[in-house]
């Protein structure tokens, strides 16, 4: 519940004035998430797939990774989408690893990196904060996850 | 550059001492409408010039990168439990890349615009293209970063945001004498596809044990996973799930009590 903390801590006018933020003193509060925004959303795409596609065909570095005690956009969710791109297999699925503990799974395809993280919810570094650094390490390097 | 002097940012109110550089202000992304996107920037404790840039977007959408991203997740403070001050984050991903942290679109956290029309009618399409005219005009504030390595990155509805926002770069480079060097995307709990997302999730909650297989049966039976507003009977049958089923936790951290 730390965003409880947010809420608190940057409407403090102190706060607000060393990040030289709401100069223009803006007629709400400032809030973690805005129902206003969220509930009046216009347009959105029913598949990222195709801008998936024309990455991969582009030459990006693409990883994606999945808390798996997430319910709200669950492991399973990303894995039946990202089968629909039909990639080709590069090193075959196996348990990473991070401080002797198995940190989840990884599969390495052509053109993207797939990655579980045990334990973690919705927003991963939140509860795995050390396999998220490592996480965010080895996709930097461009490597792939340590099997030990 | 007196711009990006103005956004420096001496010291937070009850931060720890670091040996990193700090920046935060707006950068205007439609003068017409008075669109303004807020950043926060934390440089890399070490060796910033050769480190890469990383920007984390969090979903929602309405949601604030700063609330979560910087404040709770991949950031270098943690907000402590009476918001009288920070603490230090050992797992900070600015100990391996400078982070910026984007509030968008305008209306999401500090982020404002002066025709309050535009808090009605936001979308995937004008986000990504304010987030990229964002860069661009942030790229001129802070022209060192100009050549260096970029990735993108975030979480939940960001995955929209991220491959829109890369796609609207991959576009601007074909046509630009000065490309932006992006590199890759990295998402996590990524909203991707309605179909296979919906699919996924009630299979999720089947297969650990979250609902019954009778609820199960009907989810499958009675939702149509295509449309983007699922029907009444699917409706009734997704909030019998959560409501009397799913019990009291929370959704995003299965094993938990929800936050009140």
């Amino acid at each position: 519940c730390t965003e409880k903390y947010a809420e608190i801590y940057y409407n403090r006018p102190d706060v607000q004035k060393a990040l030289h933020a709401n100069i223009t003193k803006i007629p709400y509060k400032w809030t973690a998430c805005s129902e206003l925004l969220n509930r009046n959303w216009k347009d959105t795409d029913v598949s990222i797939l195709p801008i998936y596609r024309e990455m991969i065909a582009g030459g990006l570095r693409i990883w994606v990774f999945s808390g798996d005690i997430d319910s709200v956009v669950p492991v399973t969710a990303t894995r039946y989408s990202l089968a629909q791109l039909k990639l080709e297999t590069k090193i075959p699925w196996y348990p990473w690893y991070v401080k002797k503990q198995v940190g989840g799974w990884t599969e390495v395809y052509e053109g993207l990196t797939f990655a579980t993280v045990r334990g973690a919810g919705h927003e991963v570094p939140l509860f795995k904060p050390r396999a998220a650094l490592l996480l965010f390490k080895s996709f930097i390097r461009g490597e792939p996850l340590p099997k030990s | 550059n007196e711009e990006e002097e103005a956004d420096r940012i001496l010291q937070l109110p009850g931060q720890p001492k670091v040996s990193f550089q700090q920046y935060s202000g707006y950068v205007t992304v439609n003068h017409v409408a008075g669109r303004a996107l807020f950043y926060w920037l934390t440089e890399a404790d070490h060796n910033p010039l050769s480190k890469p840039l990383v920007i984390w977007l969090n979903g929602g959408p309405g949601c604030s990168s700063v609330a979560y991203g910087a404040s709770e997740e991949i950031g270098p403070f943690r907000i402590n439990k009476t918001a009288s001050g920070l603490y230090y984050n050992k797992f900070s991903w600015n100990t391996v890349a400078n982070l910026l942290f984007l509030e968008t679109p305008a209306g999401v956290g500090f982020s404002y615009s002066n025709q309050s029309s535009d808090l009605f009618n936001s979308g995937d399409r004008r986000t990504a293209k304010d987030s990229l005219e964002f860069l661009l005009r942030w790229l001129d504030r802070f022209p060192r970063y100009k050549q260096r390595e970029v990735y993108i990155t975030g979480e939940s509805y960001a995955g929209h945001y991220v491959p829109q926002l890369a796609k609207e770069i991959m576009m601007y480079n074909k046509h630009s004498k000065y490309p932006i060097n992006l590199k890759g995307i990295m998402v996590g709990n990524a909203v991707t596809d309605n179909y296979y997302d919906n699919l996924g999730t009630v299979t999720y909650w089947w297969s650990h044990a979250m609902i019954s297989d009778k609820t199960y049966r009907q989810l499958i039976n009675t939702c149509d996973f295509t449309h983007q507003k699922e029907s009444n009977e699917c409706d009734s049958v997704y909030s019998y799930a959560m409501d009397q089923e799913f019990g009291n936790i929370d959704q995003y951290n299965i094993y938990a009590p929800p936050c009140n």
